[in-house]
């Protein structure tokens, strides 16, 4: 089972 | 003042037309150096980063920098209006910039259309996208790559991209069954934007949403090539480059449990 991860979670809010 | 005027207005629609399905609203960060928006997706799995240099329009002004906070639905409705041999001009005045100007003129000169867009408030975030040495860097043919999401789409929701050596390779597997499809680098000197190159780092595997990417592939016409960037857990790189400058998607990937 896959689940999609979100692009937050690698990328940090400026 | 901002005012920036695009001879090669056919673009523009193109960009429009690569963004839209994916953002709806948008701030356009307009600054000395260019135009530069950036924006996830609703459900935060994908985030589209473009950026127009100042170089690129004849003129470009910016006084200051300021964003202008654009439906793009509704800008691509307007854009629909433009020829696509038309210059475009943007202008915006900063002091009440609650809508912005565009204008079409035709080759000739001799028809021009003008149009206002009402802008809005959008509180976006803003990520900061990290440098990052990617694993594998790959350079294909735009096309091609559209046609690999398109084709396994037919087989699952996503697909997993191996890279490995001289070889990248694409799989789905669905209820219906599987597929994939293998292209080895290649070198062509007289057509090198026909070529695959590859380059690699260590080999990676990992898994996306086809969705998002048929969505990226929209990018297409705006590049014979398209480049592909990966790092084991990291989000995937898909970028469209212009003569004056880039759009760039980047997809969250599909982690097992």
């Amino acid at each position: 089972n896959l689940t999609q991860t979100s692009i937050d979670n690698f990328f940090g809010r400026t | 003042m901002f005012e920036a005027r695009l001879i090669q207005g056919g673009l523009l629609k193109k960009l429009l037309e690569s963004v839209k399905e994916l953002v709806t609203d948008a701030n356009f960060d307009c600054s000395e150096s260019g135009i530069a928006l950036q924006a996830m997706d609703n459900s935060h799995v994908a985030l589209v980063s473009l950026l127009l240099r100042s170089e690129g329009f004849d003129p470009y002004r910016c006084d200051r920098g300021f964003s202008l906070g654009v439906n793009l639905n509704s800008l691509n409705k307007i854009l629909k209006c433009a020829g696509n041999d038309d210059i475009i001009t943007l202008r915006a005045d900063d002091n009440s910039a609650d809508s912005l100007s565009l204008s079409f003129e035709n080759p000739n000169n001799d028809r021009i259309g003008e149009y206002e867009l009402k802008l809005m408030d959008i509180d976006q975030e803003h990520l900061s996208i990290p440098e990052t040495d990617y694993d594998a860097t790959i350079i294909m043919p735009s096309a091609e790559f559209q046609r690999i999401c398109r084709d396994l789409t037919v087989v699952s929701e996503s697909v997993t991209i191996d890279v490995s050596k001289d070889t990248i390779k694409f799989t789905a597997e669905g209820e219906l069954g599987s597929g994939n499809i293998k292209l080895k680098s290649t070198s062509s000197i007289d057509k090198p934007e026909e070529s695959v190159n590859i380059e690699l780092g260590q080999d990676v595997s990992l898994q996306f949403s086809l969705k998002y990417l048929m969505n990226f592939t929209k990018g297409t016409p705006l590049s014979e090539q398209v480049i592909l960037c990966l790092s084991e857990k990291m989000p995937l790189l898909v970028e469209y480059k212009m003569d004056i400058g880039y759009i760039r998607y980047y997809l969250a990937p599909k982690i097992g449990d």
